[in-house]
């Protein structure tokens, strides 16, 4: 995945069952972001797997304040590479009762 | 560390926290 400056992680284990899953964001390279951006540590946030559009949370995150309209997409792209690598590691996994 | 909620209006919570000093990127 691109290095957006943004970086998107679990904020709980997964445990490759769950649809919404709790993820944390946070600006690692503040130079990367075409807006003004003011630092407001790091968002935790539910997401779910299965109904949900990463560049809708993005977008909610852009009307709640913490980022400029400019960088919905930067923001909405970190989410989906996120997203993307915990829906392939589930895929890989095998479950133990199997 | 200090935690603050927002609520979307359309419903969901951001929970707003430090960044853990590990997760900090050396400048």
């Amino acid at each position: 995945a691109e290095d957006t400056g943004v970086r998107v992680e679990l904020a709980e284990e997964d445990d490759g069952k769950k649809s919404s899953i709790a993820l944390k964001l946070w600006v690692e390279d503040p130079k990367k972001l075409k807006g003004k951006y003011k630092d407001n540590g790091a968002i935790e946030f539910s997401y779910d797997l299965e109904k949900e559009v990463p560049e809708d949370v993005a977008q909610e995150m852009v009307e709640t304040g913490f980022f400029h309209e400019s960088d919905a997409k930067i923001v909405g792209k970190s989410i989906r590479d996120r997203v993307s690598l915990i829906k392939w590691k589930r895929e890989r996994t095998i479950p133990v009762t199997e | 560390s200090s935690t603050t909620q927002v609520v979307h209006s359309a419903g969901r919570r951001f929970i707003v926290s430090p960044v853990p000093e590990s997760r900090l990127k050396d400048q």
